[in-house]
């Protein structure tokens, strides 16, 4: 495709990202630095401040579908499972709006869902996350890695390193456009297991990665190597979520009073 | 893949809100 078909492209691509993913880089940033007018998130930095941010303050229900318990690491991998089937909603229509997204298998449509949106998940948590704690429900919220990192065993290993990511991926700068591009290559990615029609799905991606390419180029004109950096923090997010799903593994296996969404069980079952 | 991927098969199929979340 030639230059004006890749920025066409692009911008098809960040319209989509922007109707649909309901948290933007660009809000998050604002409310983060209190550049906002609407009101600071409530600080959850212990079990007395989680309590109050569920008994109304931050969150309007607990955890929909989650038991009830006492447990504090539990209750935030409930938490943690709400907030992931709700963004692989909002992803799924966002893959729908990328060009030739829709046209492929819906076999392999699935496919690239299953092995993409906790990729493109870890890519997006970064906007949210500052070295000190993330935004959640919807910015109303913000829990203090301090306090992630004081939960029991294995809970407390299940945002450490999405943290420890989410720093080195934020000195690189990226705004929502950025973002948008990168998180469709994510999801175009034609090496997915099972994958009916590779070619096709590579075709979808190197479209996506020559525009995203271009777009760097005139967004990010000081930054000679960031598509290069790029292309290798796709291969950490996929260290990532093989971690991930790991840890969950484990959680399933030695906490037994825990349950799993069944979307998420989707995902997982025979994913690595 | 299908038997095994309801929810999300759901989810590509549905521009609504199909998933109890």
């Amino acid at each position: 495709p030639g230059g004006s078909d890749l920025k066409t492209l692009a911008k098809q691509v960040n319209t989509a990202y922007l109707k649909n993913l309901s948290m933007t880089k660009k809000r998050a940033r604002s409310i983060l630095s209190g550049k906002t007018s609407s009101t600071s998130p409530f600080v959850i930095y212990d079990v007395d401040t989680l309590w109050k941010a569920e008994s109304g303050l931050v969150w309007s229900q607990l955890a929909p579908g989650a038991p009830l318990t006492k447990e504090i690491g539990v209750h935030v991998f409930y938490r943690c499972q709400c907030t992931t089937v709700e963004t692989v909603r909002e992803l799924t229509e966002f893959a729908k709006c990328i060009p030739g997204f829709v046209d492929l298998f819906l076999n392999d449509q699935v496919t690239l869902l299953k092995y993409g949106v906790h990729e493109a998940i870890f890519a997006m948590l970064p906007s949210l996350m500052n070295k000190d704690g993330l935004l959640v429900a919807n910015g109303k919220g913000f829990v203090t890695r301090e306090f992630l990192r004081s939960l029991r065993k294995p809970f407390s290993e299940i945002m450490e390193p999405k943290f420890e990511f989410a720093v080195k991926f934020n000195a690189l700068e990226l705004d929502d456009s950025d973002l948008a591009l990168f998180v469709a290559a994510i999801i175009l990615c034609g090496d997915r297991p099972g994958l009916m029609n590779v070619k096709q799905v590579e075709q979808s991606q190197d479209n996506i990665l020559q525009a995203l390419d271009l777009h760097l180029q005139a967004n990010h004109s000081d930054s000679v190597y960031l598509f290069p950096k790029l292309l290798q923090k796709m291969a950490d997010l996929r260290q990532l979520v093989t971690e991930n799903a790991q840890l969950v593994q484990k959680i399933k296996k030695t906490e037994s009073e825990t349950s799993l969404h069944p979307l998420l069980q989707e995902i997982y079952k025979d994913m690595y | 893949l299908k038997e095994k991927h309801k929810i999300l098969h759901q989810l590509l199929q549905n521009s609504t809100s199909p998933v109890d979340l």
